[in-house]
């Protein structure tokens, strides 16, 4: 009976929708992706186009690692790159559907895993937070 | 039955110890704690003291935000600034002996959590991935 309550959570249930998670768009400099990660103090976001089609994820890491030169941080780079140029495309996705196993599954290796409808639209993210809170409070039943 | 099993589980089977932990020194200034930072891969470390004592947390997003000005981040500043100046000394510890549930609940709010001694010493670090990792073992029993 507690294992069938867990198995019966869907993503639907512990995204953090669109609206609420902060992201950059893929036509933008990586000096004001790097501006939105440090006044949101997320360490990664996701990446849209213009019409809200999920792109990739891009983080502070990638962002310095890239202009961190022989002498020093080449900051002044930072206007000249794109996104898409540094982002990740390689990680997964989930839908509304997918069940809880699935989401504890895929958050192992991934802080948080941006969700999309079919046509591969973003709507929005399912975290490490979320999964945990969820087992805390099975776990205490 | 199941649930006795990783109520039995403590810090010390799922940390991970100190000599594999990237950290930086108390005295370090903030210029080579960005580096070692960027260069591990990892968005926050811990600071320890010339004695191997735990003292604080220390992360890009803290570093980044000191030191952005009006008009651009002012990276010539980090050779001036001191790790203990930026970092947070605001966080949870546990012990080696500490329980499963006790790890699940602190990691909740914390992407990882330092394992200290009684006197304080580190002894490494407890991390989401670990925590997640049992409970997915658990739930696939
Ligand atoms: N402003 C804040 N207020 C309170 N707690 C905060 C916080 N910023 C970060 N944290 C805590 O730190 C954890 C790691 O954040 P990080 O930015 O590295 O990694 C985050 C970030 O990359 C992304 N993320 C979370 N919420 C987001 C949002 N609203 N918009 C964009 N990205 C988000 O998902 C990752 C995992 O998030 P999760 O919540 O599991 O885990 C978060 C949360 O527990
Ligand atoms: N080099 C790498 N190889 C493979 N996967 C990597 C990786 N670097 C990061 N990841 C993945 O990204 C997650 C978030 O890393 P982050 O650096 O934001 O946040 C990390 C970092 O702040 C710290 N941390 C983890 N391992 C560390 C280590 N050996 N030394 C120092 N800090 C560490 O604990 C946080 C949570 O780590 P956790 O393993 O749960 O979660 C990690 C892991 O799943």
């Amino acid at each position: 009976v507690e294992g069938k309550s867990l198995t019966e959570i869907t993503v639907e249930e512990l995204i953090i929708s669109s609206e609420k998670v902060a992201h950059v768009q893929l036509g933008n400099p990586l000096e004001h992706a790097l501006l939105v990660l440090v006044k949101s103090g997320y360490a990664a976001v996701p990446v849209l186009d213009a019409t809200y089609k999920f792109k990739g994820i891009i983080g502070k890491n990638a962002i310095l690692d890239r202009v961190l030169g022989l002498e020093r941080f080449e900051m002044e780079r930072l206007s000249d790159i794109k996104v898409d140029e540094v982002m990740n495309t390689d990680i997964p996705c989930l839908t509304k559907e997918d069940d809880f196993l699935t989401c504890l599954k895929t958050v192992i290796n991934h802080a948080f895993v941006c969700v999309v409808d079919h046509d591969g639209y973003f709507d929005g993210i399912l975290t490490r937070r979320a999964i945990l809170k969820q087992l805390n409070k099975y776990l205490h039943v």
